[in-house]
């Protein structure tokens, strides 16, 4: 059955939807069966892979209202299939208080299809709130993408307590998969500065490829393409491939 | 009494934090008496301007366990306070949803104190949950950063939509302060396609005071003082004073 990997930040704009959309990609390039799920309710994951039309979405899953199957659609990339998000979404953050066993819905929803795949990965809201709780309830493992900012650093006490307690409530064999650097620009100080405090901080779980600031990967999006469709050559699909490859060279052995 | 301006967009990383602090400051610079109140858990804004001591924060206020005018910290800089932000303020979302008129405690922990400034600068949440909807129902107006970047134009309807769903239940004289265009690069074609995009949409709702992006801003914050401290001769300082020149002069008649 499929690993589950949540990536996860409640600070915003750090590259989540980013490494989501790109880490599917490449490693649906290697011909492992992806899906990306998007729990987001800004549905930038849906729109950054071009999938415009969702008669069902993670939505009417997590209400109970449609099966998971039916809820995943095929992208224009073989191999990578998504459950696309919805702005309606917000409304369940409320709705979700009431059900029971609140925290454990994704994990449930998921453990459906999970036959289906290789690997998992759910793009998370710039939030710790129930949405995000459930997908590290539901994980595996976590990757932390860290913009190459000082506010980036703040917030990372706060998310590993957080996992640390869904460790201990919801998922005991949740796991931290890596730490990622986004965003680094090789001629700011400021950048240097933060992979130096993120190394000392994470040491292995630190991943050696670092995504680099680069406006093919801002473009990519408008045209509802992954990087690596978008345009092969450039910086920013080089990072991602990396990446693609650090990430299966580290889950070799499961 | 002081005019309550949100600044909000659930769009994570567009610079709502760098906006809040750093019109704050430039606007207290010109000796009006600002208060700057951060409901963001992540606390960005607290320690953007240096305030690393809060005894009391926004979270005992909104909770009820201590008074508006006890939350109130001096800045290293004249004329500009700050109602600092707590990471358990992430805590108070859940708490919140079981007040009664949960939606109005903000404005009325704000209305105690609303006649000691001229104006008050909230920075929200990358979200639409509890803290935004109660900066919104407290505030005169809302100021929307948006980034010169593709995904923070998907979001924008869906922000509008919620500003006229508070101004029907909630707040009827809520008004568009404005909408900010930030981190635009001039060599990049897509800041330029954005810029666009925005113009049509919003007409003169749009500043015409856009924010560059600016290496010095991003440093500013890890030594805890606003741009016109840390750098007044850089393009982000100059920026962002013409922000505030702009926005003092759109409210020149209130
Ligand atoms: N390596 C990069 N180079 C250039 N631009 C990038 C890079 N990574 C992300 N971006 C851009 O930065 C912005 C923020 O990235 P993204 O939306 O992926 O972050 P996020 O963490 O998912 O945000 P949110 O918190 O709102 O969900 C986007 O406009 C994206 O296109
Ligand atoms: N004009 C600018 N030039 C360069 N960097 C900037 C600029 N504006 C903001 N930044 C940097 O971009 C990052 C995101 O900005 P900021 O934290 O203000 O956004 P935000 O909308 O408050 O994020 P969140 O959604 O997490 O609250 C920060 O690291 C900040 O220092
Ligand atoms: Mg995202
Ligand atoms: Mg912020």
């Amino acid at each position: 059955p499929a690993k589950i990997i949540a990536i996860a930040n409640q600070k915003g704009g750090v590259g989540k939807t980013t490494t989501a959309i790109n880490i599917a990609a490449s490693v649906a390039a290697a011909e492992k069966r992806i899906l990306l799920v998007d729990i987001d309710p800004q549905a930038n994951s849906t729109s950054g892979v071009g999938v415009f039309d969702t008669p069902v979405t993670i939505y009417e899953v997590l209400v109970g209202i449609k099966d998971t199957k039916e809820s995943i659609i095929k992208t224009g990339m073989p191999y990578l299939d998504i459950i696309a998000s919805h702005i309606n979404l917000v409304g369940a953050e409320v709705e979700l208080l009431g059900f029971e066993k609140r925290e454990y819905i994704l994990r449930s929803s998921l453990n459906t299809i999970r036959d289906l795949y290789d690997y998992i990965f759910i793009d998370c809201p710039p939030s710790l709130g129930i949405l995000t709780l459930n997908a590290l309830t539901a994980a595996d493992s976590v990757l932390i993408p860290v913009q190459c900012e000082y506010f980036a650093l703040e917030g990372l006490g706060k998310l590993l307590n957080t996992i640390n307690i869904v460790r201990q409530n919801y998922n005991p064999s949740l796991a931290l998969e890596g730490v990622l650097l986004t965003m680094y620009d090789s001629r700011l100080r400021l950048s240097a500065q933060i992979v130096e405090e993120v190394e000392k901080y994470f040491g292995d779980k630190l991943y050696k490829t670092i995504i680099h600031r680069n406006v093919r990967i801002s473009e990519s999006p408008s045209h509802g393409k992954p990087i690596i469709l978008y345009d092969a050559l450039s910086v920013g699909a080089k990072n991602y491939i990396a990446l693609a490859q650090e990430f299966l060279e580290r889950n070799r052995t499961d």
